[in-house]
This record gives C-alpha cells, structure tokens and sequence, in this order.
C-alpha cells in the first residue's frame, strides 16, 4: 500500500508539474507580450 | 508456483510501474530478493517523488515570480495609458510647434491682443475693466479659451511693470533666452519671444508683451511645462514683487512637478523592464524550465496533430 500510495502521489505532482509548466510557459508568453508592448 | 504475497494490490493495478524483475520473480529463493527489490523500488518512488516536489516547488515560486512581475508591468501599463494623453501631448506638441510663425504661437486671451473683437466699444471697456481688477490683484494666471487642449498647457500671467523699462522681463525663477520680436498690430509695445534656457530639451516658451489698454501691465504667455528643475525663486521676486512672484511661481512648479513625473515614471519602467527581462534571462534554472515547458507544449501538440 505504501508503494501505490508513493505511485499515486508521484502521478499527481506530476501532473500538477505538468499543469503548472503549462501556466508557466502562457505567463511567459503574456509577460513578453506586455513588454513589447512598454518598450 | 508464484510466491507472490499479494501484499501489494498495486502489482496488479499498475504493472507496468513495477519493475520487471518483480513481476518475474517465482522461485522460494527470490522471495527475498523480491523485498529487497520492493524496498529498492520504494526508495526509488520516494526519492523520485521528493525530486518531482522539489520541481513543483521551484515551478510555483518560478510562477508566481512572473505572475507578480506581469501583473506589476500591467500595472504599470494601465497608469501609463490612463495618463499618457495629457502629458506626452503636453511635451510632444510645442516641439512639433518650433517652426510655425511665432504670431500663431499664442493667442491672447480674452482679448487682450489686438483682436478683433476689441473694436466694440464696449467689449474695450469691459477688457479693460477686466485688466484693471487683475492689476489691483497684482497679477491673475488665465487659461485662454482657445480649445480644452491649449487649456492644459498655456498660461497667461499679468504682471505689473514699471511703464519706463522697455526689457519685457518678466521674473518666474526660471531663466530665459529670447529669440525673437515682433511689433504687433494695434500695440505700440513690441512683443518679445523667450524659450526656457534648457531648449530644445525643454519645450516651454514665453512670450511678453504690455497689454495694449494698460501699457503697465505686462502680459506673459507660457507654453508647455518644464522638464527639469528650475533655479530657486530670487529673493528680489519676492521683495519687489511678492504677490506677482509667488503666485507665477506656484503656476511654474506645477508644471515643473508634472514633468518631473513624467520623467521619473519613464525611468521606473524602463529600469523595471530591464530588471525583469535580466532576472528572468540570467536565471538558469527559470530559463531551463521554460524550455523544458516549451518543448513539452510542442511535443504535446505534434501529438495531438
């Protein structure tokens, strides 16, 4: 049980980093999009 | 014969996580080898789950790093744009100004010039009661009612001055270089043009000229705001003409104030932008993550596709 439970958390961090990789590369895209914007 | 326990439900559930050679395992003798190789795949999840943490940690700092920087730069956006109309034109326009003909600099207010609207009688006498009043108030800072544009950024001010100096100098605190005069019609009193001593990096101009009815009265035009500091009030503005001086004075410093801002917010952004754009770039671990985001956002639809 402590092997499928080390499983199931080891999928769910990686999903939420894969989430979160997402919302990082949109947050980057609009970041460069606002500067070019100021500049 | 299987040896297996079945003390670990998940075998069955997610096989292919499992190392193979638990799967195969099935003799007596590898009984043990088999916990050892639990034990080694434990070990392994956890050490592989505190990596994948220790990714999501850096990830959410990472993201709320340009989430605070983006927002900070949205920020900075919606004030720029709330305020750039009345400034940037404020300094932009008198320099697209330069070469127009100094008559159409300016306009006096309420006909004070020799306008034509000074040919009625009675329009006369009422402007020059009208000067009359802001002479006995020693001076009165007018906006002609030109357009709401000019409104923002021309200042009239009557100064009284003494009927026998013919300089047209009119003390603000701020120094001045003429470069211009031009008799006008219906004035005897020629009119002098003065740009701020910092052109063509400040805009600002002023031009003097007696008022027409009241020839003691000196009438001072400005245009635009200064950009810059300007030299301390001089005591003998103060002494000599007190009421004139302070009053010109509080009109100059807000102008001054407000190029100051103006100034000052360009650079904050402009330090902001490079200090964003350096952070993010220089840092190793944020510009890997993001490759590895990229790449896995491409792979992800040439999947799809």
């Amino acid at each position: 049980s402590t092997t499928s439970a080390l499983v199931e958390e080891l999928k769910r961090v990686n999903a939420e980093n894969k989430k979160l990789s997402e919302m990082l590369t949109l947050m980057c895209e609009n970041y460069n999009v606002l500067r070019k914007q100021l500049m | 014969i299987s040896l297996n326990l079945n003390t670990n439900p998940f075998d069955r559930s997610f096989p292919a996580k499992l190392p193979k050679e638990e799967i195969k395992v099935s003799t007596s003798a590898g009984v043990e080898r088999k916990w050892l190789v639990k034990d080694k795949s434990a070990s392994e999840l956890r050490e592989e789950l505190n990596r994948v943490n220790s990714e999501n940690k850096k990830i959410k700092e990472m993201l709320a790093t340009v989430y605070e920087n983006y927002y900070a730069l949205h920020h900075h956006l919606e004030k720029l744009q709330s305020r750039k109309s009345p400034e940037i034109d404020h300094i932009e326009q008198p320099m697209k100004k330069t070469k127009q003909d100094p008559e159409e600099f300016l306009g006096f207010p309420n006909g004070l010039s020799s306008g034509k609207t000074e040919n009625s009688s009675s329009n006369q006498s009422h402007h020059y009661q009208q000067q009359h009043e802001q002479k006995n108030q020693l001076l009165s800072c007018k906006r002609p009612v030109t357009d709401s544009f000019n409104k923002a950024r021309v200042s009239t001010v009557y100064v009284p001055a003494d009927s026998s100096d013919t300089s047209l100098t009119v003390k603000d605190g701020y120094q001045w270089r003429k470069y211009g005069q031009k008799v006008t019609r219906d004035n005897p009193s020629p009119r002098a043009y003065f740009r701020c001593s910092f052109a063509p990096s400040c805009p600002v101009k002023k031009k003097v000229q007696r008022s027409a009815e009241d020839p003691s009265i000196l009438v001072a035009t400005y245009e635009g705001t200064h950009n810059h500091l300007g030299p301390n009030a001089s005591a003998g503005d103060a002494t000599s003409q007190a009421g004139s001086s302070t009053v010109t004075l509080d009109m100059v410093h807000g102008g001054q104030k407000l190029g100051l801002e103006t100034n000052e917010r360009r650079t904050m952004q402009e330090v902001l932008v490079q200090q964003m754009a350096s952070s993010l770039t220089n840092d190793s671990n944020f510009t890997a993550a993001l490759a590895t985001a990229i790449t896995g956002r491409l792979l992800m639809e040439q999947s799809r596709t």
